[in-house]
């Protein structure tokens, strides 16, 4: 039944979504250890590269957003139901590691991967 | 105050590691750089260009084998005069509480085999520590020379995790690794005097190889050990 459901919702509620440039999507961002006040403590490497994730949340979530059945259910609950019940929001799907090279603050000198600090696409959930 | 602020908002959720640590580890900003410079930052640095790119992302061909890798220092470098053309340097470092989370995996001890010393030319190797003198060595150690290594001709990397998981890695408090750093002048070269108190700095340091088994502990419902060791009012809760 979800393509009736799908259809049923995309006539009225498609201008929701916002022009497709605001879609939720993948920002590329670089910060400085030294913006962030760690370049004391953070030898390697000098940028970072988080991302973020912005856009809204289209009402017919699309496979390629890879988004749960429960973010499906929200959107039919927001649009259905209850409109106190937020949309799904755009948030990171998959991350990347980093590794680090620190000073600790007795001298000692460590190598570390630390995981999920890479946004590397969004989903809405 | 802005980056006072977001501190402050850190240590509101203390749990996460990445937190944790800049709480915990992170050195104060007057701390910065005077031990930066030397061999063992500048063996770091080629550690770390070998095993991650210019902007930190791992490198898929990377073969450390550990996902963090500890460089500790000695914390007293003791030198005394041995009699003839011996040198020897007592070596402490100190081995932190062990994380649960933490897995270790390797154990090294790298040093200079050769020291240059104006026109004197010593060889050097490095035993564990024992009251009387006597001649000691690893019973299970081995040069690395299977991967290509990190370090000038000067330097070896001796795997000691034996040793170390043996004496030391289970002690849960107040855990020394001492070592000796001995040096014997090369025949044919003038006899050096050596005074009491020498020391050479960063003639060795310790390298701890570590795997970060968080992951498998959150899935498995483990709280790492020194969180379960604390007096919090969440252990309390969940003792009841």
């Amino acid at each position: 039944q979800a393509g009736s459901i799908a259809s049923d919702i995309r006539g009225p509620s498609w201008s929701r979504d916002g022009p497709e440039r605001n879609r939720c999507s993948l920002h590329p961002f670089q910060v400085s250890f030294h913006q962030l006040g760690w370049d004391h403590w953070i030898i390697a490497p000098h940028l970072y590269t988080p991302n973020y994730c912005k856009g809204a949340c289209p009402q017919v979530l699309h496979y390629g957003l890879n988004s749960p059945n429960h973010a499906i259910i929200q959107n039919l609950v927001n649009e259905l139901v209850d409109q106190n019940v937020p949309q799904p929001s755009c948030v990171p799907y998959k991350y990347a590691p980093i590794s680090i090279l620190l000073i600790e603050a007795n001298g000692n000198i460590l190598y570390k991967e630390y995981e999920d600090m890479i946004a590397q696409s969004c989903t809405c959930r | 105050r802005v980056r006072e602020s977001s501190i402050a908002l850190l240590a509101e959720t203390p749990t996460l590691p990445l937190i944790r640590e800049l709480l915990e580890e992170a050195p104060g900003k007057q701390q910065r750089k005077p031990w930066l410079l030397g061999h063992p930052l500048r063996y770091m640095l080629e550690l770390y260009q070998r095993s991650a790119d210019l902007h930190g992302h791992p490198r898929e061909n990377r073969t450390l084998g550990a996902t963090m890798v500890r460089l500790v220092r000695p914390l007293t470098r003791i030198a005394r005069p041995f009699g003839g053309p011996w040198f020897i340097q007592t070596l402490d470092f100190p081995l932190r509480t062990n994380r649960v989370a933490y897995q270790l995996v390797r154990a090294t001890v790298v040093y200079h085999h050769q020291l240059h010393l104006a026109h004197f030319h010593l060889s050097c190797h490095v035993e564990p520590w024992v009251e009387k003198r006597s001649i000691n060595h690893f019973p299970s150690s081995k040069r690395i020379s299977s991967e290509p290594s990190l370090l000038p001709k000067v330097w070896t990397e001796m795997d000691i995790t034996q040793h170390v998981q043996q004496s030391l890695w289970n002690h849960r408090r107040h855990r020394v690794l001492r070592l000796r750093f001995v040096c014997q002048q090369q025949k044919g070269s003038e006899v050096l005097e050596f005074r009491r108190g020498t020391s050479y700095f960063d003639s060795a340091f310790l390298l701890l190889y570590f795997n970060d088994t968080h992951k498998s502990f959150q899935k498995d419902g483990f709280l790492p050990r020194d969180f379960m060791e604390s007096e919090s009012p969440i252990l309390s809760r969940m003792a009841r």
